[in-house]
């Protein structure tokens, strides 16, 4: 279970019977390394080994686990305790989901969609994307294969206006949620960032998703913070969970921003959608 | 670039989290760390030149330049999810008509809700023709049905799409092995590029796209988009030195015009500004 840089320090501490300084820094520079592989901000490196190494000093050795196991266990209980607390669920209204060009939103407005219906509530999906060719199209067909009301607004040229009348309907047809999908945008675009900010001042939105690459690198939280910034993110969804990205981003986010990762996109089908475990992110994140 | 300007302890540090932040991989960030230390010198500003010297040298040793000489010339493009090989393909598409090229663009995401519908319509704004077929459709077939008309119509270039596959799955990555022997079938050296789509967003993690793409094909050449974002690219240097794959082409936006040519200069500069 134990692999690499983890498997280096925990062993590295073997044959101690307490956690003396300079083992439990060797044990941690591992453990940085380790982070910052799973591409985790350094700042956040920083104050999370910073806390680690308070913790790990004041400890003893566990009873029937030996000094690197020790370390190990209080990184996994305490990396558990930063990501926790994250429910699978949304309040009832406008879903806007929001992020980076080609990261999954659309996809994942597909499988919210059939998650929420699968609990037995009423949705309806539209889109407010009038850029990318074919765009509403794809969100159209998911809603086909999920089998969801999609409020059509092709040939549409303004987004708010689109998110106003597709609120309109929801509200006259008594839907529980409406999942608004938008565009992909660059946080650094401030055109389209207004843009976004106009639409949720619009639609009053009970959620507003950033929906994130697990396999994002080192501007993923400086971007996420902007999304964040402008317009209060209340969830996150990371999606491509599937791959072998070891998924920093999610300790950067619980640590430094606070925002709670709702569900983890597993795969291209509208079925691949999984609540948050937080420990079973810990484990990816040691790797 | 560098917050402190006396070279101590904690200035190697901060060299080692700038580096880290360049998406440049951990182990790559240490060993060039590593090298500044030992050649000891006396200021921030003759480590930032020495860096943007070494990034320029690595770089600058697998140049390749995008030629296609073949006719009809195929290029396959391939890449994980949403790293936009379809946006990519419209831009060449519309850079290649423009030169007066007869293009073909063949539609083999099969798979994708809509993927044919977005390809056909950059092929409209390209001038491009364009070969698609339904949904769930066998991507092989419609890639024959491309080729052959390629073939029989005196097409100058066919510019295939493909599905967003991740790397770790080894039956889409056999998929792609399908297509390449597919194009064998009408030109025996296969596709005269392959180009891998990477964006500059996606961290260390493309160094392991690299990898497995590159040996599941031949992988001929980068696409490096989304550069006109905030991320630097850095995964890049760690290809190109453990590889010796070139970046062929960057994506700089979203419009049909945001392709350029990859140049070394400007890359670096830009990531050291
Ligand atoms: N393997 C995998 N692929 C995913 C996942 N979520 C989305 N995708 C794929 O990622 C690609 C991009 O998904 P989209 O839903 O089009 O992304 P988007 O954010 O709407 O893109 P834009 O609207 O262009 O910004 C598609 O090929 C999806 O099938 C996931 O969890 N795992
Ligand atoms: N800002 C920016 N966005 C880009 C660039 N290239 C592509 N995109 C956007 O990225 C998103 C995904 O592009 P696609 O071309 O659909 O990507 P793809 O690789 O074909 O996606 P799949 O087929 O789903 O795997 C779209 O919103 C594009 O507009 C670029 O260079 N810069
Ligand atoms: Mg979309
Ligand atoms: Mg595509």
């Amino acid at each position: 279970l134990l692999t690499g840089r983890i498997k280096n320090a925990v062993d590295k501490l073997t044959g101690a019977k307490r956690l003396s300084e300079k083992q439990v820094n060797k044990a941690l520079r591992e453990i940085r390394l380790a982070l910052l592989e799973a591409d985790v901000d350094p700042a956040v490196v920083k104050s999370f080994i910073k806390r680690l190494r308070e913790k790990t000093l004041k400890a003893e050795v566990i009873k029937g686990l030996n000094p690197g196991e020790t370390v190990l266990k209080i990184v996994y209980d305490e990396l558990t305790d930063i990501l926790g607390k994250n429910p699978p669920e949304l309040k009832k209204g406008v879903v806007l989901l929001v992020g980076l060009q080609g990261t999954g939103k659309t996809t994942t407005i597909g499988k919210l969609a059939n998650w929420l219906k699968k609990k037995g509530h009423s949705v309806a999906v539209s889109s407010t994307d009038i850029r990318r060719p074919a765009a509403m199209l794809q969100l159209k067909k998911l809603a086909q294969s999920v089998g969801v009301k999609y409020y059509d607004f092709e040939g549409y040229n303004d987004p708010i206006q689109i998110a106003r009348e597709a609120v309109k309907k929801a509200n006259e047809e008594g839907v529980e949620y409406l999942l608004l999908d938008t565009a992909g945008r660059l946080h650094i675009d401030e055109e389209l960032m207004e843009e976004l900010k106009k639409l949720k001042q619009e639609v009053n939105p009970s959620e507003v998703i950033y929906v994130a690459d697990a396999m994002q690198g080192q501007e993923a939280l400086p971007i996420l913070k902007e999304f964040h910034e402008k317009l209060g993110l209340t969830g996150v969804v990371l999606t491509k969970m599937d791959g072998d990205a070891r998924g920093g981003l999610a300790l950067s986010v619980k640590e430094a921003v606070g925002v709670p990762i709702k569900f983890v996109g597993v795969g291209e089908k509208l079925e691949d959608l999984e609540p948050f475990y937080p420990d079973r992110m810990a484990q990816r994140i040691l790797g | 670039f560098f917050k402190r300007s006396k070279l101590g302890e904690e200035f190697y540090e901060e060299l080692e989290e700038i580096l880290i932040k360049l998406d440049i991989g951990v182990d790559t960030a240490i060993s060039l760390t590593e090298e500044v230390r030992e050649k000891n010198f006396k200021s921030a500003e003759e480590v930032k030149e020495y860096l943007k010297g070494r990034f320029k040298e690595i770089l600058s040793s697998c140049k390749g330049k995008f030629r296609l000489t073949r006719k009809p010339s195929v290029v396959l493009f391939v890449g994980i999810n949403g790293s936009g090989k379809t946006t990519t393909i419209g831009k060449l598409a519309y850079k290649l008509t423009k030169e007066g090229k007869k293009v073909l663009i063949v539609a083999c995401d099969t798979f994708r809700a809509a993927a044919t519908e977005q390809l056909n319509e950059w092929a409209n704004r390209a001038n491009a023709d364009f070969v698609g077929d339904k949904e769930g459709t066998d991507p092989g077939a419609v890639l024959y049905k491309g080729l052959k008309k390629a073939f029989e119509e005196n097409y100058d270039t066919v510019l295939v799409d493909t599905a967003g596959r991740l790397h770790t799955k080894e039956h889409l990555l056999r998929e792609m092995q399908k297509l390449v022997k597919i194009v064998k079938k009408f030109d025996e050296k296969g596709p005269e590029e392959i180009l891998l789509v990477l964006d500059a967003t996606i961290g260390q993690n493309s160094i392991k796209q690299a990898k497995l793409f590159s040996s599941a094909v031949d992988v001929s050449g980068i696409v490096l988009t989304k550069l006109d974002g905030t991320a630097k690219g850095g995964a890049i240097v760690a290809i190109c030195k453990t590889l010796k794959i070139p970046v062929k082409f960057i994506g700089i936006g979203e419009s049909i015009e945001d392709l350029e040519p990859f140049d070394v200069e400007k890359f670096v500069n830009a990531m050291f500004e």
